[in-house]
């Protein structure tokens, strides 16, 4: 499902940004 | 005529001190050597938040673990609580919603 890719992409980003 | 004897010796003896300086002990507060308090926060979490993480983390399907399933699994906790920390951790980025707003996935568990 392309919502769960999508999703994801955005959660990792926000991991990314929150880690820094 | 007087004879005048006049010796100079400019020799220096030198010591040079190179010390390298032992290494420092750094202070590292991860208080990682005792897994087990369940009122500990381990990494910026609260308890209630690291379990659900770990279950979620745990869970193999694609479509990840649905809060029901959350709830059933952390009897102790309320549905309340339950979805308070699914929300800081998506909002930190560690779980995702899935196929809906009720199923999450982990993304350090790829």
């Amino acid at each position: 499902l392309e919502r769960i890719a999508r999703n994801k992409r955005a959660a990792l980003e926000r991991l990314a940004s929150a880690q820094t | 005529g007087k004879p005048q004897s006049t010796s100079v010796s400019g020799a220096k003896g030198g010591v040079s001190s190179n010390i390298t300086p032992p290494s420092r002990p750094v202070m590292e507060s991860t208080g990682g050597s005792y897994a087990g308090a369940n009122n500990m926060v381990n990494n910026g979490l609260s308890a209630n938040q690291n379990q659900v993480l770990s279950l979620i983390r745990s869970c193999p399907d694609p479509q990840g673990i649905s809060i029901q399933d959350l709830k059933q699994r952390l009897s102790g906790i309320s549905l309340g609580v339950i979805k308070q920390a699914v929300e800081f951790l998506s909002n930190e980025g560690h779980i995702f919603s899935t196929i809906d707003e009720d199923h999450y996935k982990s993304t350090d568990n790829d």
